[in-house]
């Protein structure tokens, strides 16, 4: 996280840590399943890794990395990846989105909740702010503690020049959204992908996991992009199934 | 003397018959039947000479040592004695025929031909059994000491009840050891009833009635049976058993009691000793169908079905418990009772005792618990629990329209289940809350 700040407990309860091919985030769902971002179970560059088959470990309930880690790691049942990611294309990040389902379900409690799923378009307007949280690195160190990031939905032409700015080709698509200002150095970077931008929904008083962190260039120095979680929210109850 | 072959019937005939029999004769003729018949005989022919008294040529008749006449002349003839067509009967089984004639056969100087006689015979029935005054004029006994049956060809002797033939045939000596009584109903009396019993008697009544039935007893006017003043029937004793136990011993002059020997199987032993001449007693027995005693609940909750006012061999009753309960024998539940009753009297199975259903500790709710509504560890027919979630993490999932706390109500149901009165059977669920963190991000800086 650029810019930002540490966590208290409780703030970010759904916050997951993941190791996988390396440091990740991830949000709970359910009391059994995580949300989170297909890369970091399929990175686009998977033989930059040592380890071509890594365990997924997947950690919750604490905002200290040592503690975290120390509650043990929640044994993964299956992974589900969405059927639109392509791991093959390295600039595509086009359905990065991914469920981890977890062998037993967690028990909640005040620093381990769910966060819940968006359910209309009013979640994306431009300037709306929300909380990006995760343990990825702060630009020069990796953090100890949870940290978190307030960011507005940014406008979709300005982040498409500012790509074009940048030379990028990446596809920048209706399943995504972007957040942040050029003007201010904050945004989420490396070891934040598959946390979740959550904002607050003050009509009914929740959480909403309306984000994923997914991609960007360079961390703080312009835009940061996201999966759009609504546009896949049948699929993802669809996984989950009924009883969940 | 011609003896016969002994048959059943017969012709008997003067010599050369029907030819002129010879001169200066004398023969007889014996006739025998089978032991058991008589002789009768009759004459077809007779053609003898007739002279005053038959002095000269005559037949004579003779049975038993008696002779039953002497006969001379023609059937037809009123001279002579001809013996017409009357029947000769004997009393035993033998019969004879003597025939005798002079040197001549002369009429006025004119010698006559007489051809003789020809007789029938036949054996006829004896009935031994026909009194015989002649016999008891003559002190002798009769054929049977008690009872005498006749037959063709002979008889046989049989005794009162309580005695019992001997092996001459016609004496009864007193037997009474064995004496069986299987109607429903009769009576049973001491030997020679109301005379004086005999000595010496080691009697056995026994009653036995079908399965089901109970023997009742009622003596009648006189009992007598020698008796002491000091001493309990030292002498002569009446003793009655029925299921195995002794229900008295009786003597004197005062009856028993009127009996109910709640059996089917009842014996009377009758002992007597050497003297005395006590008039002995006799009994009307008579049986009833066995009754059961009247079933009564064991407890408060249990319920017979259609109780009657009396219940007999082969009735029975069935058993409910009232809502709520169950019906338990022993520790063993039970999903119905019926008892039926024996022929002993008794039910064939206990009364059973209803027991309050027990739904039993109701089951966990994963991130949930519960408390009771009604007295706390009750978990008995109409007590009730109250599910919850574990709040604020987990919320009851509820239909529309219905209330967490209406989903987590249970009761404990009469079939002993604990049901909800929307969901039945099933278990509430705890779902995860999402969206509500404990301690949300603020930020007081401006």
């Amino acid at each position: 996280i650029i810019g930002g700040q540490p966590a208290r407990p409780g703030n970010f309860p759904w916050q997951a840590f993941t190791t996988i091919y390396g440091p990740g985030g991830g949000a709970l769902l359910g009391d059994r399943w995580i949300l989170t971002a297909a890369h970091t179970i399929y990175p686009k560059y998977p033989n930059k890794g040592k380890n071509t088959n890594p365990r997924t470990l997947v950690f919750l309930g604490h905002t200290n990395m040592e503690q975290i880690q120390k509650l043990g790691h929640h044994p993964v049942r299956r992974v589900i990846i969405h059927p639109d990611y392509r791991q093959e294309e390295p600039d595509n990040f086009e359905g990065d989105i991914a469920l981890l389902e977890l062998e037993n379900s967690v028990t909640l409690g005040p620093e381990l909740l769910p966060i819940c799923l968006p359910d209309n378009e009013t979640f994306y307007g431009q300037g709306l702010m929300g909380y990006v949280s995760g343990f990825g690195t702060t630009g020069n160190r990796i953090p100890f503690h949870l940290r978190f990031v307030r960011l507005p939905v940014a406008d979709r032409e300005a982040c498409q020049r500012w790509l074009w700015t940048k030379k990028d080709t990446s596809p920048f698509s209706q399943n995504m959204f972007c957040s942040g200002d050029p003007a201010v150095q904050q945004d989420a970077c490396q070891g934040d992908s598959g946390g979740v931008f959550a904002v607050r929904d003050r009509n009914r008083d929740i959480w909403v996991a309306t984000g994923i962190v997914s991609w960007g260039i360079g961390c703080g120095e312009g835009y940061g992009f996201y999966t759009k979680v609504l546009n896949y929210v049948d699929w993802i109850k669809k996984e989950m199934g009924d009883e969940n | 003397s011609i003896y016969l072959p002994q048959k059943l019937y017969g012709e008997v005939t003067s010599p050369l018959y029907p030819k002129p029999y010879p001169s200066d004769l004398e023969t007889t003729t014996v006739i025998t039947v089978p032991m058991g018949y008589r002789v009768k005989l009759v004459f077809w022919q007779f053609d003898v000479e007739p002279s005053e008294g038959c002095l000269y040529d005559y037949v004579k008749i003779s049975a038993d040592k008696q002779t039953l006449g002497r006969f001379c002349g023609q059937l037809d003839s009123p001279l002579g004695n001809p013996p017409g067509s009357k029947e000769f009967m004997s009393q035993g089984n033998k019969m004879l025929l003597t025939f005798h004639t002079d040197f001549s056969n002369e009429e006025n100087g004119t010698i006559m031909f007489y051809k003789g006689f020809l007789a029938y015979y036949q054996a006829v029935d004896l009935d031994e059994c026909a009194s015989q005054p002649n016999s008891v004029e003559e002190g002798l006994q009769p054929r049977c000491q008690h009872l005498c049956h006749n037959y063709v060809g002979g008889y046989f002797c049989s005794c009162h009840p309580g005695y019992e033939l001997q092996k001459d045939g016609q004496s009864c000596q007193a037997e009474c050891s064995s004496e069986l009584y299987t109607e429903p109903s009769g009576y049973v009396s001491s030997l020679e009833y109301p005379q004086p019993y005999p000595p010496d008697l080691r009697c056995n009544y026994s009653i036995r009635v079908e399965r089901g039935l109970t023997v009742h007893l009622k003596f009648l006017d006189p009992f007598e049976i020698d008796d002491h003043q000091q001493v309990h029937c030292p002498y002569d004793q009446l003793q009655i058993y029925a299921n195995g136990k002794n229900l008295g011993e009786f003597c004197g002059k005062q009856r028993p009691p009127d009996l109910d020997t709640s059996s089917n199987a009842v014996d009377l032993l009758f002992f007597t000793d050497e003297s005395g001449d006590s008039r002995g007693w006799k009994l009307h027995y008579t049986t009833e169908t066995i009754k059961c005693p009247q079933p009564k609940a064991l407890d408060e909750f249990t319920i017979i079905q259609d109780p009657q006012p009396q219940y007999q061999f082969r009735d029975y009753f069935t058993v409910t418990c009232k809502q709520g309960y169950q019906l338990m024998e022993g520790n063993q539940a039970l999903l119905s009772f019926t008892a039926v009753c024996q022929h002993d009297g008794t039910w064939h199975r206990a009364m059973p005792r209803c027991k309050i259903k027990n739904c039993g500790q109701p089951q966990s709710l994963s991130n949930g618990d519960f408390r009771y509504i009604t007295t706390k560890g009750v978990t008995t027919y109409e007590a009730s629990i109250q599910y919850h979630c574990h709040e604020p993490y987990y919320k009851m999932l509820t239909r529309a329209g219905s209330s967490e706390s209406m989903r987590g109500i249970y009761t404990c149901t009469a079939q002993g289940i604990w049901k909800n009165e929307e969901e039945g059977e099933k278990m509430p669920r705890c779902l995860p809350v999402c969206g509500k963190p404990v301690n949300p991000v603020t930020q007081k800086e401006r």
